[in-house]
């Protein structure tokens, strides 16, 4: 059995959980923090077979990866100015994980 | 030194920490979510000498355990009709649980 | 790899990642609650290099450890009565800490 505590951007955990399940694995959110950027992001804590690992990562590789994505923005930049939404290049995404040893593993 | 992880039903959470403490040990509640129901529940944290294990697991499996309740359902299923409360047998509880291994312990 | 899992009382937690931070090390913070006293505290996760960790347990000793401070009470215990502020020595502070072992450490 390991331990697999993954750090997601916010918008990454909602997907990446819902894929997780749709598998048939189990996993639990919990509300974090940024330490240097002290915006909201996601833990999720996921146990899970060792042979089953890989699964697992596969599953945030492809949904929380760090990306290039054209975003609209919402709102004028600066208000007052005419304005022409057109889409802009960004950096989104992320995810640091940790697999564990798991000594014992209990069900009640 | 061990470190227990333990995933709760918010509703036995209490009663397992205030158990745990009774007993003389020391215990961290998080708040947390489900990823397949979305539903809140308590993830606690239990750092304990790899000796009192058991004990503490004895208490997870006493309070926290799945288990067959009767509860009287609070307010009309579907309001119009006259009501008579009466108990249903309904599933509750349940405790994931993980000991991990401990490489360094510090109180400062 | 290590996993360093630490419970610190809240004021100590915003010097202490910030400290971490500058250093160049990443941490992340979870609003958690103390078993016993039932109060807020603040759990962080510090995933560093093995040759890093005492580096890491210095901060937080410095930062974080129980201790005696003087403090001027904010308002008269008893109201009525005239009110003389005179400093009042209490201890704070206080870090619980638990290094783990990390088998697989990815980044996506
Ligand atoms: N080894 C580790 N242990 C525990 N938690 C970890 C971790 N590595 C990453 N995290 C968590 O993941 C979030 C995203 O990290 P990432 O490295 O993608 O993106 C980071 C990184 O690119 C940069 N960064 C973080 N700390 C830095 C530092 N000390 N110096 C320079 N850049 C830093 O700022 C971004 C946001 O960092 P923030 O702390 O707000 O949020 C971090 C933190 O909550
Ligand atoms: N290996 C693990 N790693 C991390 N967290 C774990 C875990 N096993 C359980 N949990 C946590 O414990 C809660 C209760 O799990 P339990 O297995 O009793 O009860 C579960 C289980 O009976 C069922 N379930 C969960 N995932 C499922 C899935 N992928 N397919 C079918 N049933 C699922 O739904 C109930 C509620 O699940 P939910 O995810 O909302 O909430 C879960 C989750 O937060
Ligand atoms: N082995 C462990 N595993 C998991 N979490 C741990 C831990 N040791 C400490 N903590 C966490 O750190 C907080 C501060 O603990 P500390 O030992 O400094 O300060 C403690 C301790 O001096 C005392 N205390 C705690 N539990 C006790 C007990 N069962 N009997 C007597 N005193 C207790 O009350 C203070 C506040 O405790 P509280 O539980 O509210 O809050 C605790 C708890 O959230």
């Amino acid at each position: 059995m390991k331990l697999i505590i993954a750090i997601l951007q916010d918008k990454d955990a909602g997907p990446a959980v819902a894929e997780i399940s749709r598998r048939g694995f189990r996993a639990t959110k919990l509300a974090s923090t940024g330490g240097f950027l002290r915006e909201g992001n996601t833990t999720i804590l996921v146990g899970i077979e060792e042979s089953e690992v890989e699964h697992v990562l596969q599953v945030l590789r492809r949904t929380s990866s760090t990306r290039r994505e054209m975003l609209t923005p919402q709102t004028p930049a600066h208000s007052g100015e005419p304005y022409l939404p057109f889409p802009v290049e960004v950096t989104v995404g992320g995810a640091t994980i940790f697999v564990l040893d798991v000594d014992q593993y209990e069900k009640y």
